[in-house]
């Protein structure tokens, strides 16, 4: 038990910072994760800290609403890169986001799509046009019902 | 391999069978509020076997598509296929979740390339391609990703464990 | 006790749905409360139900998230039309907002400033535009602390 | 009447004494991710009687101003001061809350032009300017605006008897 768990903590944990310094587009940031219980892990919790670009150590809960949404996209990518999944579905995981973030996320995620399908739902034009191709959704009045358009992007892109 | 494309049959707002794809490596779901898009992703979810808590519904029988104002048809029922494309023997399998009603309860079917198999088969099959459902590290539900980095310690050991 | 609720009721269960059609700009669009004790209402609840434009009678769970954010003003301002407020503060209520119902909110809203003061936190141009002054916030690294810029719009107008 | 203009004083991310404003009847407040409008938002909340734990903070020693990463200073304090203009008298009047800390244990004094008044009283005053801070059904913090619809019909009854 205590070696599966430490295979997984210390590939999620070795890898969370360079993520986090990835999608954040910045060095300075940093993200690590600390174990309250050395000899037994397993039985007491792991502590989570994300340091925003520029900023020092601060709790986790008095970071904003913007600042979460990062690190906790980094906190996901990591533990994928124990156990990664062949597909990401994420929906409107940029509400929070402003422009900047937006950016950085999206080519983050945009980088990242080699090597594994990301499914994005979105809003936001600055986001969903990184896409290589979208599905637009409207409520079809006549049939009650939704209905879907599919538009490849890569015949568009230059 | 990946998600190449989807046959949504009246599930949830989408009514008559649908066939929505090709999905790409970074595929964008877009519309206006309202228009299906986290229902779209509840029926990824539906046909991976994620259980109708998590799809905003509270018995398997409100995933099947209703008009708006009426109640459910006692003979209605719904399906979703995923066709999944293996990138290395380029070959496509099928993976459906389907819910009939008998007699006023609604049960799911779980198919692999049109057979029908028990549901311990078709969560095998799944995390043979790597979709390990239980532990959900790859499907971020409207409203949820903050939440993710305000776990306590626990929660998060816990959610470590569910993938070690 | 019966008195002074059902005054608050009544008021609020009134202007509900006209505000949500105004919002919504639609007539098609319906919002009511129902009491589910009439005799004692204070020991039951409240059902309140939002029907956005073109739809028919759905149960509010199955409602999107935009659906039950536009679902959510209409009764935050219904009910001030029965204890008016001298201001609101909404912080990033537009988040789950796709385009059409940004303008709409931000449209009531700055109709709404006529009588009473909002202030509001928002990312979005398209909101933030409409207002008549801004305070633009950013972090002054130099001296690690919020800074503030105020701008009059009201100069900039045509 | 309608708040004119704020005077922040080391309260959270922001540091020494800050004027801002005047404020118009439409405001908006705008600034990058984690630059603190949320922050300010809290300011207000707190100079009309909001308590800490709706303000992210869990004592009230958490919202006086402190450098990243370093401790807080046991004889830092904190204040905001709203300026509210009533338009039929065309007359000012300052509300103020502090923080102040003695012996390691912080405070909260409130204030009525510059003289100090019970909370009682401060609750009152701001009653008469139609300011009802227990109903708090004017204030919607950041991401819970959704919840407001998705109330249980209980919780409603119970939000409309605290305004009745
Ligand atoms: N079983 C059902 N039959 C028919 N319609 C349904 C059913 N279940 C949900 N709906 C409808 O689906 C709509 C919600 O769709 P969904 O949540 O996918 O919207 P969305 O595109 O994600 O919007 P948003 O951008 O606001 O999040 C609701 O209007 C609801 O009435
Ligand atoms: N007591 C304090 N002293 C100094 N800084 C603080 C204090 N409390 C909170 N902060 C800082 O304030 C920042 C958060 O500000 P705030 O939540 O207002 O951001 P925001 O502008 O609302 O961002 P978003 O757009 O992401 O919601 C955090 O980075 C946090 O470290
Ligand atoms: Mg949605
Ligand atoms: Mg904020």
């Amino acid at each position: 038990r205590y070696t599966l768990f430490m295979s997984a903590f210390d590939k999620i944990s070795k890898s969370i910072d360079s993520i986090y310094k990835k999608i954040t587009q910045n060095n300075s940031s940093r993200a690590y994760l600390t174990l309250e219980n050395l000899q037994e892990p397993y039985l007491e919790g792991i502590k989570f800290n994300a340091i925003p670009p520029s900023k020092r150590f601060r709790d986790m809960e008095q970071l904003s609403g913007g600042e979460k949404t990062v690190a906790a996209l980094a906190l996901l990518f990591a533990i994928h890169s124990f156990r990664p999944s062949p597909f990401f579905i994420l929906d409107e995981v940029d509400a929070a986001l402003d422009a900047g973030n937006v950016a950085n996320v999206a080519n983050y995620i945009q980088e990242r799509s080699e090597d594994l399908q990301c499914i994005v739902i979105s809003l936001k034009d600055t986001f969903y046009s990184k896409a290589r191709a979208l599905v637009g959704i409207y409520k079809d009045q006549k049939t009650a019902s939704s209905s879907t358009l599919t538009l490849d992007l890569e015949n568009y892109r230059d | 391999g990946y998600i190449e494309q989807l046959e949504v049959e009246n599930f949830k707002s989408y009514r008559d069978r649908q066939i929505i794809g090709p999905f790409k490596k970074f595929q964008s779901i877009i519309g206006p509020n309202g228009a299906g898009k986290s229902n779209l992703m509840d029926a990824i979810s539906f046909v991976l076997g994620v259980k109708t808590s998590q799809l905003r519904g509270s018995t398997l029988a409100d995933l099947i598509y209703r008009p708006d104002g009426q109640q459910l048809d006692p003979n209605a029922s719904c399906s979703i296929k995923l066709i999944w494309f293996n990138e290395e023997t380029r070959e496509d399998t099928v993976f459906q979740r389907r819910i009939v009603q008998k007699q006023g309860k609604a049960t799911s079917e779980y198919l692999i390339d049109a057979e029908t198999v028990k549901k311990e088969e078709y969560v095998d099959a799944l995390k043979n391609i790597g979709v390990l459902v239980k532990a959900r590290n790859f499907l971020v539900f409207q409203g949820e990703v903050e939440a993710i980095a305000s776990q306590t310690p626990k929660e998060l050991t816990a959610m470590i464990e569910t993938i070690a």
